[in-house]
């Protein structure tokens, strides 16, 4: 896997996405769901959530388009390029963009969802039987208000079970008319249409008025493209018409004649040789969900792959069951760390240094025994390109730094070890911890995330529990720092204010809170870690530190990564 | 026993002629995907980069690394894709 110069990602681990626009091979829902479910490849392994907004700027807009549609990387027209994205950042960057000259579907064919009839929104089932005979697209056949209608079930005779297809006599989308259906004939710059037109835009999409003059009314709606709909042509969106004369000969199906390429053509008129309207017949098309997957990637901070399954591989390939490669979930969380938190995931099995043993049943309060052997994970996640570190703490006489589910250790030689997994050392420990110390007298060691804590001694763990069991006020959301102080006595830090723990009692003394700058002069009161390391207390801001000494004086100011990191 | 139809090609209108030359397929291709540096230099220099920028394209997409513009290179360049460059200068 390869990510972005600079390791671009987001901060914010809740992203927010909106959907600006939809194609009209797609019905609006089924857009909405292939692009939640893409975004779902990447929360599924990773802490991060996605929301959707409709209005306003989201971390990733997305929109459909065609050609130059806006920014300096046209699209080429049907195939070839089908969407690119942007990598984190503001602006632009995060947005994804989907070439609309190519067919979107969920990558094997039409997927019409219907509407009305008695279907309850069921999809068309290809072919169908009607009357006998057998039918592979949507018919206006049975019926006197030339509406386009498919059975969802496979045969229609027995079942009558139906609904109508996407048209633009049903509804439109987008536009200002609510999705109101066309209005044939309507009156535009004062000439009469019959049918969509492209005509007065740019961007070659199809629509039409909702009332009978647009000039006066400006009602106007996009027409969503029929199943029969061609691709790119001179046409798009407008349905084949068969039977067609082509070179003299009739035609009534689609076909690769005239072309040197293969491709499967229409009329979309009755006679070719004297009108010359045509497009591509809808084949397989591009699945929307599979491509959204492979931008969202983008979009989070993930380059091209060249491991040919991967899902970041720059290649299309339709696969029918998708699972997310692992080439894709070690980049994904290279930078956003592990997926923690709620969802029940199976208990892993824990190694021995000789055989897995299944992990003893527990529930999170009860002491749990389980034995772990430390596995490094890929070297190449660079400390030092990390601008600030979840938490800070000396262990066992090694530093320690906490990032998103890794940690990294600084020996008394000076050398920095690492990256490890949080959850291969202290499995019960969520990726992003707040704080942790290490008791002097008990070495046991306690770790909080916003607010829980728990206390490992070896490799037993209690917890997680509230850190209001500790005294600590039920409004307080975290815990950023902790100093060990002489007679078993912890200080623990959030913003200006600080309490003093009795380890030993496990609760905060008498006359606590007190107020930061009355007792730490000097030093950031907005220090998002504060640790004792070789009898120093350390305030981190970012990537500077300011180190005080025993008598409270600030006698150095310095680089985290630099001084402490060895970088 | 039919005689095969004498395929006749028309070109169509509005469709978007693709029928470059491989090596024009290539060039604009190695140069969208960043495999050839925009401002590319002429005469031998370019032949000399054309071939590594195949080398890389090859690489990249798991083929043998021939460093010239052969079918499989070729068949592949004509694959669907995405648009994100595989090589950012």
């Amino acid at each position: 896997y390869q990510t972005f110069t600079g390791n671009l990602k987001w901060d914010n681990k809740d992203v927010t996405y909106r959907i600006l626009n939809y194609s009209p091979d797609m019905e609006a829902s089924l857009t909405d769901d292939a692009f939640a479910r893409a975004f779902k490849v990447w929360s599924d392994v990773t802490p991060l959530t996605f929301r959707r907004l409709y209005d306003g700027t989201a971390d990733i807009m997305i929109s459909f388009g065609k050609a130059d549609h806006g920014d300096p990387y046209p699209f080429d027209g049907k195939d070839g390029l089908l969407a690119h994205a942007y990598p984190p950042g503001e602006g632009i960057q995060g947005d994804a963009h989907f070439d609309d000259d190519e067919y979107w579907t969920l990558g094997s064919g039409p997927v019409i969802k219907t509407s009305y009839g008695n279907a309850e929104g069921a999809t068309c089932h290809f072919p169908f039987l009607f009357e006998g005979q057998s039918y592979s697209t949507c018919t206006t056949e049975g019926r006197t208000d030339g509406l386009p209608w498919c059975a969802t079930t496979a045969d229609y005779d027995k079942d009558k079970i139906f609904g109508f297809c996407p048209s633009e006599l049903l509804s439109t989308f987008g536009g200002n008319s609510n999705e109101a259906p066309c209005v044939f004939p309507f009156v535009f710059q004062g000439e009469k249409y019959d049918s969509c037109t492209t005509d007065g835009r740019t961007d070659g999409y199809r629509w039409c008025a909702t009332t009978a003059n647009y000039d006066t009314d400006k009602q106007y709606g996009f027409c969503p493209n029929r199943d029969t709909a061609v691709i790119g042509g001179n046409s798009e969106g407008e349905p084949c018409q068969f039977p067609f004369t082509f070179l003299g000969t009739q035609y009534s199906s689609c076909t690769s004649e005239g072309r040197s390429d293969g491709k499967l053509w229409c009329a979309t008129t009755s006679n070719y040789d004297t009108d010359k309207k045509w497009g591509f017949c809808p084949d397989g098309g591009y699945s929307l969900f599979l491509v959204a997957a492979h931008e969202f990637g983008h979009a989070l901070g993930l380059d091209h792959s060249n491991i040919k399954d991967a899902l970041m591989y720059p290649m299309y390939k339709y696969i029918e069951d998708f699972s997310l490669h692992e080439d894709d979930i070690k980049g994904i969380q290279y930078l956003y760390g592990p997926k923690t938190g709620p969802d029940p995931t199976p208990p892993e099995p824990q190694f021995t240094t000789s055989s897995p043993i299944l992990p003893t049943k527990s529930t999170p309060s009860e002491k749990t025994t389980t034995v772990s052997t430390t596995v490094h994970v890929d070297p190449s996640k660079d400390a030092c390109q990390i601008k600030e570190f979840d938490a800070i703490t000396e262990i066992q006489e090694e530093l320690h730094f906490f990032k998103d589910g890794y940690y990294w250790k600084i020996s008394n030689k000076r050398e920095r070890k690492g990256p490890f997994l949080i959850s291969e050392k202290w499995p019960a420990l969520p990726a992003v911890i707040n704080t942790a110390f290490e008791d002097q007298l008990t070495k046991k060691i306690y770790f909080f995330a916003e607010k829980q804590f728990w206390v490992y001694t070896g490799n037993e763990v209690f917890g997680p529990r509230k850190i209001e069991k500790l005294g600590l006020p039920s409004n307080l959301d975290r815990v950023d720092g902790a100093v060990q102080r002489k007679y078993g006595k912890v200080l623990l830090f959030n913003g200006e204010t600080f309490w003093r723990l009795d380890v030993k009692a496990q609760l905060i003394d008498s006359g606590y809170p007190k107020f930061f700058d009355s007792y730490f002069g000097g030093v950031p009161t907005d220090s998002h870690d504060v640790f004792l390391y070789k009898g120093f207390l350390y305030f981190c801001r970012e990537n500077f530190y300011w180190r005080m000494n025993a008598r409270r004086q600030v006698d150095r100011v310095g680089y985290v990564k630099y001084d402490l990191l060895k970088c | 026993w039919c005689v095969p139809l004498k395929s006749v090609y028309v070109t169509f209108p509005g469709d978007v002629i693709k029928n470059m030359t491989d090596k024009q397929l290539a060039d604009e291709y190695l140069q969208r995907y960043g495999y050839i540096d925009v401002l590319q230099k002429s005469g031998l220099q370019a032949v000399v980069s054309t071939s590594k920028a195949l080398k890389q394209l090859q690489k990249q997409l798991g083929l043998e690394e021939t460093g010239s513009l052969d079918q499989p290179t070729i068949d592949a360049m004509k694959q669907p894709r995405c648009g994100v460059p595989d090589i950012r200068n």
